[in-house]
């Protein structure tokens, strides 16, 4: 998983 | 998106407007600790670097521009525009002492070593302390006006309702993020004597005082 998939929270 | 994630950003969105609608409105920022407002720019700005790298959606995109155009917008009301009118006396705690911890906690304790994770990491520790400042201010002059305590239950219950969407992700979803659930109940925890004084006065209209 890619950085934003994991951080798609704000 | 669930609802509670799209209640915890709208109370989020809410907090940072009421509290630009109190400064921008009264021409004045006294009562609102700058500590705090610094530290929430430097928690945005380390967080949303992905801005640049990845694209979630135009409804996350538009948030996070916002979030970081509008703390930016506080910091320079706050040092600049209204400079006269901030109350620095009573703003005192030291962002040091949880600059600092943070910094060393996310090279410590985070998802991968690298330089936009860490940034992550940093970014998710010191929001959860971010409010410290704003909180010693409160308690230091044993009041505040019923617009920063709006502001405050608003900014406390966006990450309580984060909470609730992330039991939410788990069990719908199976996701979680460990580093982001600690830190977030951390902060919601931070503001419960904040909650209980603003339930029991501000709500029965009364201005918030602290007990003497």
């Amino acid at each position: 998983k890619s950085f934003s998939q994991e951080h798609d929270e704000l | 998106m669930n609802i509670f994630r799209l209640a915890g950003d709208l109370s989020h969105l809410a907090a940072i407007i009421i509290l630009l609608i109190k400064i921008w409105k009264t021409r004045s920022c006294a009562g609102i600790s700058g500590r705090s407002q610094v530290l929430f720019a430097i928690v945005f700005i380390t967080r949303y670097l992905d801005l640049f790298t990845n694209f979630i959606s135009a409804y996350n995109t538009a948030m996070k521009v916002f979030f970081l155009g509008s703390s930016i917008g506080t910091v320079y009301l706050m040092y600049l525009k209204f400079k006269a009118t901030y109350d620095h006396n009573h703003d005192t705690f030291r962002i040091e002492f949880l600059l600092l911890p943070t910094a060393l906690l996310s090279l410590v304790l985070n998802h991968e070593f690298s330089v936009m994770e860490i940034l992550w990491t940093f970014s998710i520790y010191l929001e959860s302390v971010a409010i410290l400042p704003q909180l010693f201010m409160v308690s230091k002059t044993g009041e505040a006006e019923s617009i920063t305590s709006h502001y405050l239950f608003a900014l406390g219950s966006y990450r309580g309702l984060y909470i609730l969407n992330w039991i939410y992700r788990y069990y719908f979803e199976g996701f979680y993020d460990i580093i982001a659930i600690v830190a977030g109940c951390v902060q919601t925890i931070l503001y419960c004597d904040f909650f209980y004084l603003y339930i029991t006065k501000v709500l029965k209209g009364k201005k918030l005082q602290l007990p003497a």
